[in-house]
């Protein structure tokens, strides 16, 4: 499974749409000057994957991803992310390569073969969305499609700002949870 | 499932040690169990080590004697199972130049398995990756993004780790 | 005693908005009563908004954006009451370079008044030392002292024996 | 009041005694790799200023800060930090410059004009000691030396590694606090 893409719209300080594309594997560097919207890139992923807490994400309530305008530009209504996925078995529906994602359960078609797109929307109204390849679903789906991969609930796969100490000052049973994970 | 833990345990545990004495030159870094008679729901606590040092807990080690020790564990837990891709934000902030140096070697090795996104202030760390995206906020408030592919850079950068050693 | 802390609220105040918007190059950065009916009483919230932007919790700002305000708030404390010494541990680790430059503008005009001990990896930083700590580990695990003072290079060697006395 | 010298001797890293001098004012720049004792230099003055919480220096018990021995080294037996500052008032027997000092309160006679030695020693036996110019006193008397500015048990003035955003996170009270701290 590889990331090929992510989505950002009304998110945080994205007020416009704006896309990183991505060929799979590799490096790429995200760079710019202090304040000017990396980190919020990196929150943008934790929120789509299912995040909870707004706490996590730097906010007071959830509505605080929403773009809250800025000296030029009102308030957005809407705040969307969207990642997408490749799996190169569902495209060729031989077994894929196993980088640690279950089979995607009950997987809706997607408009290109092998393509995973997820979705998560927050309306400044309160209303929220999970979609899968277009497909509205319960956050309880796209959680188990990232079981296991590092990327679900307890996602080490992503070190935020600031807290990379985290895997050390955490308690002996979280550290086993993350084993577990990976297990 | 017990049998899976154990694995995966033993698995990443392989790795850690071998990634930690690459980071520090040598030295201890392993993970342990809190309770090796209850391995069905014992904790883990992780002992690191540097070279020359006496062993003490983690808490002790200096920020960036910390951030390496994570790192060695994150891309332990990689060559055990792989992830689809891996944020990485300021990781290498508290690092030294030799060690962003070594960081991103690492980042090297393992970048053929997964997509890396590593947010950085460090040019050191930039020469690596293959594509740079630019975040700027030309309009107050507003982030836009620019991508720029690096044509090769792996070549320049490899260059540079060797002349480094 | 009321008067006193009121006085201290709005002194460090009148520092703080002028500090944050030299670092911000405008913006409103203040200290407000939690709840301004009980001064005798009330906590005090913190407000940083950077030029262009909306007013949002000072939680959602940037890791450099944190580490500017925070250094305006100390250094505004400062003005209104000068402490001896003041040591800083690596704040300019998430700071980009031209925010490091602001920040060592700051520390300069502090200076006189103060004995700043700043930890640092920044080249950028240590520029505006007139003296510098070199912390050495050459036999592992023993910290040693090298100092140099940047103002007349000649002199380390000679501080360096002084020193082991 | 100005910062004359910083002397460590057994006080983690530091198995040997190392001495960091100042002229009292300016910037002097802390530099050196990853794990060499920089940081400990911090911990050093947390420490000699009187802090009780192990964990606020990283250890686990008070007993951590010992030069717990190296490669070629046995563990040291005691750990001790001397402060010497320099009090112009003192020393001329005028006002002093006010930054922020109280007049020491029964300040032993010192070796030199104006100088004021706070020293800590931790034995390995667990036996602690503090002095002032040589004289032992206790605690309490070392921290009302340093109330009122920004170094005494509320120490705004020294900003530990990855704890900058201490006084953001920090509840309301907590920076009153510290403004009457500085009051
Ligand atoms: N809902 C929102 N609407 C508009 N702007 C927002 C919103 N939430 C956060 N921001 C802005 O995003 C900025 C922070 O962005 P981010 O944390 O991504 O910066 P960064 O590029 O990571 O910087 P640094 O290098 O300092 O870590 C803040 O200035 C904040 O005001
Ligand atoms: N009691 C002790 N005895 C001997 N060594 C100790 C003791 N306590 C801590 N150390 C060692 O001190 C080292 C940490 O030093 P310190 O935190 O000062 O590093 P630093 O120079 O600040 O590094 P960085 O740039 O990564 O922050 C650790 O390697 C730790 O093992
Ligand atoms: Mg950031
Ligand atoms: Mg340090």
């Amino acid at each position: 499974l590889r990331l090929k893409q992510i989505d950002l719209c009304g998110f945080k300080s994205f007020c416009d749409r704006e896309r990183l594309r991505f060929s799979g594997t590799g490096i790429a560097a995200v760079v710019g000057p202090n304040g000017c919207g990396k980190s919020n890139i990196c929150d943008a992923v934790n929120w789509v994957l299912g995040e909870q807490s707004a706490k996590s994400l730097r906010g007071a309530r959830m509505h605080d991803v929403i773009f809250n305008g800025s000296r030029n530009r009102a308030p957005a209504g809407l705040a969307t992310v969207t990642l997408i996925l490749h799996d190169s078995g569902l495209a060729s529906g031989s077994a894929g390569e196993d980088n640690g994602m279950p089979r995607p359960v009950r997987l809706p078609a997607s408009r290109a073969p092998g393509e995973i797109a997820v979705t998560r929307k927050l309306f400044s109204s309160g209303q929220s969305k999970y979609m899968l390849n277009g497909k509205v679903v319960r956050l309880r789906d796209v959680q188990d499609l990232f079981l296991g991969s590092g990327l679900g609930p307890n996602h080490y796969a992503i070190i935020e700002q600031g807290r990379i100490g985290r895997l050390l000052s955490a308690r002996a049973l979280d550290r086993r949870a993350f084993v577990e994970e990976a297990a | 499932t017990r049998k899976k833990f154990t694995a995966a345990f033993e698995g990443i545990n392989l790795h850690f040690r071998q990634v930690f004495a690459t980071l520090f030159g040598g030295g201890i870094g392993e993970m342990r169990l809190s309770d090796p008679d209850n391995p069905g729901e014992s904790g883990i606590d992780i002992v690191a080590q540097p070279p020359g040092k006496r062993l003490q807990s983690v808490a002790l080690l200096s920020g960036g004697e910390k951030s390496l020790t994570v790192m060695a564990l994150l891309m332990a837990t990689f060559r055990y199972k792989p992830s689809p891709f891996c944020i990485l934000d300021e990781v290498d902030s508290q690092l030294d130049e030799s060690n962003t140096v070594r960081m991103r070697s690492l980042l090297k090795e393992m970048a053929p398995e997964t997509q890396f996104i590593v947010i950085t202030h460090s040019k050191t760390t930039m020469e690596v990756a293959e594509t740079l995206y630019g975040v700027t906020m030309g309009e107050a408030g507003v982030s836009r993004l620019v991508s720029v592919r690096m044509s090769d850079p792996a070549a320049g950068a490899e260059e540079q780790d060797r002349e480094r050693e």
